[in-house]
């Protein structure tokens, strides 16, 4: 299983359509600060769905559509749609190609799609549960991750170890 | 079913035994537990040995060298149960030059059985991408994408 | 004598708003007293605007503009209360080239009232140094000294 | 008043002598990763009266004294002298070189000198109290001061504001 492409629009920074095609292998993000890298992991960790908004580093699920700038005005509404290759059926799914979709509403709102069907967010976490992947899994490494391993006191270490069990 | 914290907690310290001589290019490592008989509770030390210096706790380690400890662990991790992709945020930011090209090469051989996204500043891990995505802002707050290509000098 | 907590924040948040601009070349920044009725419990918050962007809290800045706005800080205290040398070890690692070399020049500005000692990897930093030292283990476990010259390319 | 010499032999990886020249304006110190340059500034810390190992890296005092190698042995003692320019006199002796020594052993025993008199530790800090240098201050920001200035809650952050007044 792989990511084959993400789609983000009204997400943080993302006030235009992005669209990032993955290969196999090692895909680099490089760019200035500030300029949306670190919102791009933060949108896989949204369509995944992360529901904690802390984790975004934002306080509210709003604090992550577009807020508008000088010149734009804010949306209403923030859209990430992620597809993988599932030729080797790893999501237990009989589709070889699985999109999912989360589209996010000031209202604080969320809906899930897979494959366009309207689903709940546990649907999408019962898709994910064997494969490391979301919630409790280390799939998604962090800006800060390293100095959260190194000051950990040796009592909150285990913490770490039993994310990989 | 799930893996007791003892068997994980071994496995771990094996590869990561393997992971930190990778990329320390040589000298040892060991994690201790803190409080062996009780297993629900204990922490876990952390001693390395970088090449030529004596065993320490990594706490009177450099910013540098804890980060290499920190990634020597999280690949070991990768290692003993690998997930099919993994976004990697600048983790490379603490190395100098000479640490990155040895996660960057060791980054190289764990990509042949994981896809991996890394966002980074640094030459030497753009230099072992497949793929390369630089994100501007010439509106500003706009973010926008733009596929580059690797200029192999 | 101790200069109160009150008159105390508002120096430092005068100060605050102007090396905010010079280093982010632009926008704005503010220090919100949480409690202004419980001087002696309030927290502070700190809301930012770079060039072009909205005012929001430093949370949801990007891991390069928060060590700006973190840096602001430091030469804001620095300004209201000069000290006669100051060590900065690494505080430019979270910054692109672009802003380590804004951070080199105030730094620069600085240094004709104090004298700075500034541990460093980033080019744009070395490039302001007067005297210019590296650190070498030679001998693994060693550290050795040598004085170095910029080379004005 | 400025700095104008470090010296150092024994302390952590300086188990040779090594001697700083500072000028006024600013002084780069680079190297590679574990190389020793955080080490420069815990010995400065040091020979200013630090009594927490903790904020030098250390548990114990005898942490932060040479510890040997593979190819040699560990040292008894560590010595940091600093050199300042007192010619304006900021510091409250009548000296225009002021020459400080401290000198620790496995024990956990300090010694310190003023211009080669034996002194107290609290002669150290009464020379420094109206600086704003040595404990309190920040005429040291040690690797890692930006990330407790960003992670630290609205509550802790008028901690930083008070060490500036
Ligand atoms: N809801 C939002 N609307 C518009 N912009 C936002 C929103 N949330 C965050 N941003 C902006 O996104 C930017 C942060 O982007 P990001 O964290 O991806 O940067 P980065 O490229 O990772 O930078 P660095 O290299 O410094 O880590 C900030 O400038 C912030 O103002
Ligand atoms: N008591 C000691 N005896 C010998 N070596 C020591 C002692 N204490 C610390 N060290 C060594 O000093 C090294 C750390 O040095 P330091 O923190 O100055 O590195 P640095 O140059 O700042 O590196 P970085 O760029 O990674 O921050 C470590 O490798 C550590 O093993
Ligand atoms: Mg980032
Ligand atoms: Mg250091």
């Amino acid at each position: 299983m792989f990511l084959k492409r993400l789609e983000i629009i009204g997400f943080k920074s993302f006030a235009d359509k992005v669209i990032l095609n993955f290969e196999k292998g090692i895909t680099a993000i490089v760019g200035p600060n500030g300029s949306g890298k670190s919102n791009i992991s933060d949108a896989v960790r949204l369509v995944l769905g992360e529901q904690s908004i802390k984790s975004l580093r934002g306080n509210k699920l709003e604090d992550v559509i577009f807020v508008g700038t000088e010149k734009r005005k804010p949306l209403s509404f923030a859209e990430v749609t992620l597809t993988l290759d599932n030729s080797d059926h790893m999501l237990p799914l009989d589709f070889t190609e699985v999109v999912i979709t989360r589209k996010i509403f000031r209202s604080g709102e969320s809906e899930f799609y897979i494959n366009k069907t309207q689903c709940r967010l546990k649907d999408v976490y019962e898709l994910f549960m064997d494969t490391g992947i979301g919630r409790d899994g280390y799939s998604i490494i962090g800006q800060g991750k390293i100095d959260e391993i190194l000051v950990s006191r040796p009592e909150d270490r285990r913490q770490i170890f039993e994310e990989a069990s | 079913i799930k893996i007791k914290f003892k068997d994980n907690f071994e496995l771990i310290e094996a590869q990561f035994k393997e992971t930190f001589k990778k990329l320390f290019g040589g000298g040892r490592a060991e994690l201790i537990l803190t409080d062996p008989d009780d297993l629900l509770n204990t922490g876990i030390e952390i001693n390395v040995q970088p090449p030529g210096k004596k065993l320490q706790n990594i706490s009177l380690l450099s910013g540098g060298e804890k980060a290499l400890v920190a990634i020597s662990l999280l690949f070991a991790m990768i290692l003993i149960r690998p997930t099919p992709f993994c976004i990697l945020d600048e983790i490379d930011a603490a190395l100098d030059d000479a640490n990155v090209d040895r996660f960057a090469s060791y980054l190289k051989e764990l990509s042949k059985d994981s896809q991996f996204i890394v966002v980074t500043h640094r030459k030497g891990t753009m230099s072992v991408a497949d793929t390369l995505y630089g994100v501007t802002m010439q509106e500003k707050g706009i973010s926008k994408l733009l596929s580059l290509k690797l200029e192999t000098a």
